[in-house]
């Protein structure tokens, strides 16, 4: 790896970015993921933590431009130079730059450029690295095609970076381990659909399954949403308002995608609960009634979404309602007019309309064990 | 067979854009020599070849150009 003349790096952990512009090449929510996600990269072996800003002036401005766009190098048209970025400093330093003549991509293909990729490597210049010359590092200057899902940071980038900044101080042993899929004592701490995925949270991992593409992808919450902690209490989808609300603690966040609605967190207590309701164990919605259903110990409540108020009568007790559900429950995801309750290793099929359980099975019965 | 003269021109003007951009290449313009020239560049080349593992010749042969050729990052792998 090497450093900048002089090792330019960031006096402070909390680095801010702003997305200037977008590439018409992909959708504005996959810009974002591919940003966030190349900023993970950094922040998973630093003590650097990045927060993205809406306006003014952000330690790190990300921008797409073709040819001249007024600074030291221009782009030169598709291929060549796919971007650029500017060491730690005030003003321009930590820029990073994207040749908008070039076609991002989501994913590596053979036709464009992987943006997360491209990114990663661009925010390593904006943290401070120059270019590697080791054959596979993130920061060699070459742009090498590879799989990205699950990509990790090589170890020449992490020596790298960490020369500049401290290692993380995560005592291994408190970080919990990500299950492996098909244990059979898997459980999860809140599932939600999202745009036709499913994603399945324990701790600070995501399992993500989508009709989009085979197989499950793992990710961490970080790497979706920076600036959300993991260990979710709760998470449930309102498809028709393109909004996933999650719950920790006695607070609650709105996500669109993978932008955090302004406004939040908010005390749960907005929603309708008493201040003795301290956390909710889990959350539903059903999309036929605009109904949602939160979960809290053996009972459970029925939130009207149109109102947006708490409906009389509650709450009642979760057996009462849902019969063969007589504990309380970790998680709950509805899908095509089921809902499914998990329960530590185990999931109970609910057929909603004939108010029946209908099957039970291992909690990791979704990824294809 | 031997490279057609005018592709050779472009390669040449590939690489010296290329180690103007990367590594700090300056040609001098004026200069009288035309061998002073060829000098710098054969060891701006040296530089490239080794950075990227090359074999260190200083001339440009079709691995040197190949590599200049590959889509990378616009910030160069040497400063002034």
């Amino acid at each position: 790896y090497s450093t900048f003349p002089h090792s330019p790096r960031w006096k402070k952990d909390n680095v801010t970015y702003r997305i200037l512009n977008y590439t018409p090449d992909m959708l504005q929510a996959d810009v974002e993921e591919a940003i966030a996600k190349a900023f993970q990269l950094w922040s998973s072996v630093t003590p650097l933590r990045f927060t993205k800003l809406y306006s003014g002036q952000a330690d790190i401005m990300i921008s797409f431009a073709s040819g001249f766009h007024g600074d030291f190098y221009s782009f030169d048209g598709p291929g060549g130079t796919l971007a650029h970025a500017y060491p730690p400093s005030s003003g321009i330093g930590g820029d990073a730059h994207f040749d908008e003549d070039e076609n991002w991509t989501k994913f590596t293909t053979y036709n464009g450029y992987n943006l997360f990729l491209v990114a990663a490597h661009e925010l390593g210049h904006s943290l401070g690295l120059g270019h590697s010359n080791v054959f596979g590092a993130l920061m060699y200057p070459i742009y090498m095609a590879r799989d990205t899902r699950n990509y990790r940071l090589p170890q020449d980038d992490i020596d790298g970076i960490q020369a500049l900044y401290e290692p993380t101080q995560i005592t291994p042993s408190k970080t919990p381990m990500r299950p492996k899929d098909c244990d059979p004592h898997l459980s999860f701490d809140a599932i939600t659909t999202l745009r036709g995925e499913i994603l399945f949270f324990k701790d600070i991992y995501v399992w993500r399954k989508s009709p989009y593409f085979s197989g499950i992808e793992h990710d961490t919450i970080s790497s979706f949403w920076p600036s959300l902690a993991g260990g979710f209490d709760a998470a449930y989808e309102v498809d028709k308002k393109d909004r996933v609300i999650f719950f920790k603690d006695n607070q609650y966040w709105a996500v669109s995608g993978y932008r955090i609605e302004p406004g939040f967190p908010r005390p749960i207590q907005n929603l309708g609960f008493s201040t003795s309701v301290r956390k909710i164990d889990a959350a539903v919605h059903d999309p036929n009634t605009k109904k949602t259903y939160f979960f809290v110990g053996q009972k459970y409540w029925s939130f009207n979404e149109n109102t947006q108020s708490m409906e009389r009568g509650y709450p009642r007790k979760i057996a009462a309602d849902f019969k063969g559900i007589g504990h309380r429950v970790d998680a709950a995801l509805q899908r095509n007019g089921h809902f499914y309750f998990f329960h530590g290793s185990k999931q109970y099929e609910f057929d909603i309309k004939n108010k029946k359980l209908i099957h039970i099975t291992k909690s990791y019965s979704w990824f294809n064990c | 067979f031997p490279v057609v003269p005018e592709k050779e021109k472009e390669d040449i003007q590939l690489a010296k854009q290329y180690l103007e951009n990367f590594y700090d290449f300056k040609e001098e313009k004026d200069s009288l020599f035309k061998s002073k020239n060829l000098d710098r560049m054969s060891k701006k080349i040296r530089e490239m070849q080794s950075f990227f593992g090359l074999e260190v010749t200083g001339e440009l042969n079709r691995r040197t150009l190949d590599m200049m050729k590959q889509p990378r990052c616009g910030i160069p792998d040497v400063r002034s």
